[in-house]
């Protein structure tokens, strides 16, 4: 469902060549739980969005769901990131005007959902997320770290997206916590979505079915978890 | 060098009232290293927040080398903020605008330190915190979510502060770039740096010389670290 081509990416700054990615090849199926681990700086956050769909690899091709993601017009490509994708952020980009229950709604929105659904469907999500309802009036500057981030994650997952892409996802979550998330991960998983999830963490790498070594712009390994 | 006494934060959102610090006490020795440990939302960086005067307490006292800190002029505690203390925000808290150098050279500014010499301060400070001379003129979106990271911990330390305050800064690196900043601060440390480490790592914690352990806005344990 996910396919990189030899992507490249580089970034322009002035006059300096920054090379993110350099020919990465990867082919995820319906269905997998994916990780992919890397030194900071290696190039994990820019794949991540490229397979979102958020930047466009500077050579190479990217496919979703069999389409060449180069060939399609702006509105198939917001279509895509709508009704296919959810996307937790590394830096969790939450609204901040916004209220919490107002921020992990907006996919649903996107969607038409009625209103008195999306409340059930957002007070769901959050509880999967490890969140609580007490946090659903707040504004996101009102919450802890690991709170905004359970935030985030019920964003991602609240419109029964196709594929789950997760940016250090437990990064700022006590073990509690990252345990509760993980575990509505691989629930959702073995209801058929897809999970390419980018983290630093061991353990969690080791919830998923196969982990990417990436460093330097390229995957240089791919490896069996070891099941603890 | 850092007293807190029966400290209570409780924030007022409308008519919500959230206790996020209960009574803490607290007492924290020049040249000390301590950590802070709990689950997310336990009042960690509330903690941290009111000993680096970002926040002043409900209710309680806090002193800092010495002197009450609510008996403080405006101009002092501005004093205080910009010589004694060093903070590692959890958002890292970056000026956008600014480039990396900039954003390190910051709190020489403030204290009239002139060019040449800042620059010099400011590629130690990075190199300290692990990080690359390239990135200077970078602003920092242009940089990953670990080496933003690191430009935050650079920021911290340049000014050679007294006192270190540390939110999650490792959460967002590799087990190599953890290392590498952990050492750091195991250095200033035995040069007479007193931190206070905010983390949800064990193995962070357990560089410290002794672990607080804090839940719903009390601390409810005080232990030494197991020594790997
Ligand atoms: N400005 C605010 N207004 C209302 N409540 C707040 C505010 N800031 C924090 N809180 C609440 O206070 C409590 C403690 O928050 P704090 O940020 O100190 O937690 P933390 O231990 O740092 O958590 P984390 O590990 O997730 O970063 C949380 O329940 C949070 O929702
Ligand atoms: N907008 C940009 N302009 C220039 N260089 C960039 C930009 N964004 C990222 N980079 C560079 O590309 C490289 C890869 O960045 P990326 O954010 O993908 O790393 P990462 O693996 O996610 O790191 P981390 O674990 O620290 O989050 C880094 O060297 C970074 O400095
Ligand atoms: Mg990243
Ligand atoms: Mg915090």
């Amino acid at each position: 469902v996910i396919e990189l081509n030899n992507v490249w990416k580089i970034y322009k700054t002035g006059s300096i060549e920054t090379p993110a990615l350099r020919g990465v090849n990867l082919v995820v199926g319906r269905g997998d739980f994916i990780s992919i681990m890397g030194p900071s700086g290696s190039g994990k956050s820019t794949l991540l969005n490229i397979i979102g769909l958020l930047d466009k690899p500077t050579r190479g091709e990217v496919r979703l769901a069999g389409r060449d993601i180069s060939k399609l017009s702006g509105r198939e490509m917001a279509y895509y990131r709508n009704y296919y994708l959810g996307f937790v952020f590394q830096r969790f980009n939450l609204v901040g005007r916004l209220t919490v229950r107002e921020n992990i709604e907006l996919p649903l929105i996107a969607r038409g959902v009625p209103r008195s659904e999306r409340l059930r469907m957002v007070v769901k999500a959050l509880s999967m997320a490890g969140g609580d309802e007490s946090w659903l009036e707040k504004k996101p500057t009102q919450l802890s770290g690991g709170q905004q981030q359970r935030v985030a994650i019920a964003r991602a997952i609240v419109g029964n997206p196709l594929i789950l892409l997760a940016d250090e996802p437990t990064g700022n979550l006590d073990r509690a916590s990252a345990k509760v998330v993980m575990e509505t991960f691989q629930a959702l998983n073995s209801r058929g979505l897809t999970i390419v999830l980018v983290t630093h963490d061991p353990e969690v790498a080791n919830c998923s079915e196969r982990i990417y070594v990436i460093r330097d712009g390229t995957i240089i390994e791919s490896r069996e978890p070891v099941k603890s």
